[in-house]
């Protein structure tokens, strides 16, 4: 069962640390230390990490993908272009593996989801991000979340989802919705309802244990006005985002990739 | 008695917020809901607004200036130039003025300080920074501040600090220090390190009045997980940044500005 996740945003945007919080391992090893005489990277790079891991008794193969220098340039004009190649050389190599003679076991390192980290500005979107998320839609899930959203109030950050909402419907950019289908149970229309009205998702992202005012052990981050806890529903949306990547929608990002965006990418490229 | 103050920094770093906190009132008129099929500008602008305030029975005819669009684009390579120039302006206007034949009374436009605003990534500075730092820093006083530092802990702050003052030292970037005489009293000299210990000054901005946890009314952001109070020394350095620019070091500011940084520029124009 292989799930592989693209991370895009820019540096400190809380990334790494939110795929150690997602698989609740450290997924990444440390940061080494940067060293302020160091050449910083000149352009977008690829870095991967696979891992198996169980979630509710179902092993997945999970693959994160990451790409340290997005969005860090003074100048981000190509940013995207790395990302998009990557996308697609994907989609390239599964093309030829279904048109090998033997195919019957395709190892599927397609794209299925791709997290997009929004910085908190309180604002709206930048211009990086949606000229991003518009190279990227028709070919990968996207699942754009506020980064970092402990730096917003509860009224800013319904402020700010709602202007990002704006943005997206006015841009016409495509993020990710499972399909609703009408023999759906009430039960699940309303879990699919609780899940997407969260969208974009405001996360924040901690592998530390922490002690709350009340005495209880959490993961989180301590300061001194307070302790935000990661998988406080009260705090944030993490526990939303978790649930819609590797529970509840796992079978519908891997299907929408497989059916609908691989498709797309497949009919485009032969007839071309 | 004029001070002119320029504030640098990508949009969404609490810039208008800080203003209106630091001078008790809201500065700036309330910023329209962005339209999201507005355009967005193309270059970065100039914005200034003047208001006599008093400090300390110090009647000071404040100037801020701010930079919309800086920072803000796909391509931000040319996002110092517009600065520059302006900065550059003030002291062609000053060259201009003190040859004249009646310069009694020449009115002072010069920019005696730049806060520069860090976005808290919790990394480094980004290239961007550093750019913009070494074009501004033999011009102007600098004074980096981390933006929106409550999202950051005690320990992030420490460490991001520390990273920022290394990558400074090795890039040759000059920042605002008060001059140190001989004869200065220990208070002084005590008082001049108990602010500048804190350079970079760790700020969060509010105008907004807030309830703590103990029934107090204070500056703060109310989060579901606790107060951040801007007064409070424990919580952030605002006060700190408050008495260098408006209290303690006001003259250093425009001594230096006019004796060290004016004089140097009025050199090189002269002799090229
Ligand atoms: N306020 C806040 N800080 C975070 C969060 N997640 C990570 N950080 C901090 O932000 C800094 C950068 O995090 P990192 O995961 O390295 O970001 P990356 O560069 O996007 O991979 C570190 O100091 C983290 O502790 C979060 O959800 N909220
Ligand atoms: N966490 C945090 N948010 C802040 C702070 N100052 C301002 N904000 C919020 O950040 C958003 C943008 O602030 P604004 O002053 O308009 O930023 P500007 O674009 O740099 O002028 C608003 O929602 C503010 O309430 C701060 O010190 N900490």
């Amino acid at each position: 069962f292989n799930l592989n996740v693209l991370i895009v945003g820019e540096s400190g945007l809380g990334k790494s640390t939110l795929v150690s919080t997602l698989f609740n391992n450290d997924l990444y090893p440390p940061k080494p230390r940067k060293d302020p005489a160091a050449e910083p990277p000149k352009t977008v790079e690829i870095q991967s990490v696979t891992k198996d891991i169980e979630e509710n008794d179902v092993r997945l193969h999970l693959t994160v993908i990451d790409t340290p220098g997005f969005g860090d340039f003074v100048n981000n004009s190509d940013s995207w272009k790395t990302i998009v190649d990557y996308i697609d050389k994907r989609f390239d190599n599964y093309l030829d593996a279904e048109n090998r003679v033997n195919r019957t076991s395709i190892n599927d390192t397609r794209i299925h989801a791709c997290v997009y980290f929004i910085q908190p500005t309180g604002h709206s979107l930048k211009p990086l991000d949606i000229t991003v998320m518009k190279k990227l839609h028709k070919k990968v899930n996207l699942i754009p979340v506020i980064a970092k959203s402990d730096t917003l109030t509860d009224e800013e950050i319904e402020n700010f989802k709602r202007r990002i909402l704006a943005d997206i419907r006015h841009q016409e950019i495509d993020i990710f919705a499972p399909p609703q289908y009408e023999n759906d149970d009430a039960e699940s229309v309303t879990e699919t309802h609780e899940i997407m009205s969260k969208v974009p998702f405001a996360i924040v992202g901690s592998t530390q244990q922490v002690q709350t005012a009340d005495g209880r052990t959490v993961r989180g981050r301590s300061y001194p006005w307070g302790v935000i806890e990661v998988d406080n529903e009260e705090h944030c949306d993490f526990v939303k985002l978790r649930q819609l990547l590797v529970r509840n929608y796992l079978e519908e990002l891997r299907e929408k990739t497989a059916h609908t965006l691989y498709e797309n990418y497949r009919t485009e490229k032969l007839s071309s």
